[in-house]
């Protein structure tokens, strides 16, 4: 069962969240261990690493309109700015003790803030992109909310001249999204509640065309073409809401499931 | 995204890192 909710966040983060159990397995078997070699040059190379992550979240951060994206990736930044901290610590403890055991641990402490924080950011930047869709499949339910009050050809023309595309671009970053996803229920919803409402668009367009040419010919029917209408219009809402709300979802137990 | 490729880069630089560090243990076990 895979840890991470993306695949492009599980193959950042998984091959070094297996190194870093193994490393502390290492450490707790080898008790007082074998010296450990001057790590100064990779620590060196971890350090360069994260001042250039720190210079593209500050850049991220500054170039954002997502007011949580703004609020919350600095305290990530700094999480993985104090690991680095702690890694330089433990290299320099390392050379004038290579048996050191503090050392050790801030090593093991370190590698894991490494982990953890980048882990942060990752999800931090990885939610935003999710509301950056959210609101796309807004747009689609704001304009699925005027579809009754279209009453003549010009306004319809005018709906599907709005909605088509604000329908078309949700479809693709919702398709994206599931293809991301590890797993594989949510990304199977998503699937599914897309399918559905693809399906529906071309019906509740039919169905306002249908409205639209009875009220023109004199209103027999009138209730109930505006009730197929709406119920249509209320299927698609309904199907994006769910979409909305697995979209939201960044851990399985939120599902209820495992 | 850049983030993404930074966030690789951290993460390739703590592998090599952690590698390093558990290679001496590795001797011992």
């Amino acid at each position: 069962m895979p840890v991470f909710h993306t695949k492009i966040i599980e193959s950042i983060l998984e091959p070094v969240a297996q190194q870093v159990s193994r490393l502390v397995i290492l450490h707790e078997e080898a008790e007082d261990g074998n010296a450990m070699p001057d790590l100064a040059r990779p620590v060196q190379a971890v350090s360069l690493a994260v001042n250039n992550l720190v210079k593209v979240g500050h850049e991220t951060i500054e170039s954002s309109d997502d007011a949580i994206l703004r609020q919350d990736m600095p305290g990530a930044l700094h999480r993985v700015e104090t690991a680095a901290a702690l890694l330089q610590q433990a290299s320099d403890m390392l050379r004038a003790d290579p048996y050191s055991g503090p050392a050790r641990k801030k090593l093991i402490e370190g590698s894991r803030g490494i982990l953890q924080g980048t882990s942060a950011l990752l999800l931090c930047f990885d939610e935003s992109e999710v509301r950056k869709i959210v609101k796309e499949c807004k747009k689609v339910l704001d304009y699925l909310g005027v579809a009754e009050v279209i009453d003549t050809m010009e306004d319809l023309v005018q709906f599907l001249r709005d909605i088509s595309p604000a329908l078309s671009r949700a479809a693709r970053e919702v398709a994206a999204r599931a293809a991301e996803l590890t797993h594989p229920p949510h990304a199977e919803t998503l699937t599914k509640c897309l399918d559905s409402v693809k399906q529906l668009a071309p019906v509740l367009i039919c169905s306002m065309k249908i409205y639209i040419h009875i009220l023109t010919e004199g209103g027999k029917g009138i209730e109930e073409a505006a009730e197929n209408r709406n119920y249509l219009a209320q299927r698609m809402a309904d199907e994006i809401h769910e979409i909305i709300r697995v979209l939201q979802l960044t851990s399985y137990v939120e599902d209820g499931g495992e | 995204e850049m983030i993404l490729e930074a966030a690789k880069s951290i993460i390739t630089a703590t592998s090599a890192l952690v590698r390093a560090a558990s290679a001496a243990q590795r001797e011992l076990i």
